[in-house]
């Protein structure tokens, strides 16, 4: 463990602890994509299939269930619970999904490092992570109204995958052995899609005002 | 250093 990843994995656990807090103390999730939180609660659970038969250290296997809990909970309140659903509007937040997961699937069966199901499914589970934010951002621009929160959440989620690469040039510098090029090229294009995002973020927060995300 | 098991990370 170094402390980019640590850094990395803390601010992953605040975007989303951030976002569940916000949804259960204010009971409304305007402004939050569904879709992204379903993508993010199917990235976690086809990451983390080895949670009950591989035990790598108690952080690890604790940080897994926070993230599932988090990102099922989260779905479950914007789908079920009865005041928060009727902030949800879902004639905004149309991002077709499944066109996100399939091509997904297809391109983990075709890479991936052993072509075992846990292997593909851990590709898999990178490649969706890599565009999960996609129907958030596309309903930040659509709906142009970036509450804090919720820019607070896309921020730390790029936040996140950012200090990840750094930790993958600290480990790849220190371990011998340590290259995962399916991780490496995933993370950077998942950071490379919040890059827009962050020039707006840090534009009006230089500029103390709203953010506008272009349309 | 810890030994880095396959897939180690979150």
């Amino acid at each position: 463990m170094n402390i980019f990843r640590l850094a990395g994995d803390m601010t992953h656990l605040a975007s989303v602890l951030v976002l569940l807090l916000k949804i259960h103390t204010i009971k409304s999730c305007a402004g939050v994509s569904l879709k992204t939180q379903e993508l993010y609660a199917l990235v976690f659970a086809t990451r983390y299939l080895d949670i009950f038969t591989d035990f790598i250290s108690l952080y690890n296997t604790v940080m897994k269930l926070i993230f599932l809990g988090s990102s099922f909970s989260i779905v479950w309140y914007i789908r079920r619970h009865k005041i928060v659903r009727r902030s949800y509007d879902k004639d905004q937040d149309t991002f077709r999904h499944y066109f996100l997961v399939l091509p997904c699937l297809l391109l983990a069966l075709v890479i991936h490092e052993k072509f075992t199901f846990r292997e593909v499914m851990w590709a898999f589970s990178l490649y969706l992570e890599a565009v999960a934010i996609l129907p958030q951002l596309v309903l930040l621009q659509r709906t142009r109204n970036i509450d804090n929160l919720t820019g607070q959440y896309v921020f730390l989620l790029g936040a996140y995958r950012a200090l990840y690469i750094l930790n993958w040039i600290y480990r790849y510098f220190t371990e011998p052995h340590f290259v995962h090029w399916i991780t490496w090229i995933a993370g950077l294009v998942q950071t490379l899609l919040y890059a827009d995002f962050f020039y707006y973020y840090f534009e009006s927060w230089k500029n103390n005002v709203k953010l506008q995300l272009p349309a | 250093i810890e030994p880095t098991s396959e897939k180690d990370e979150l």
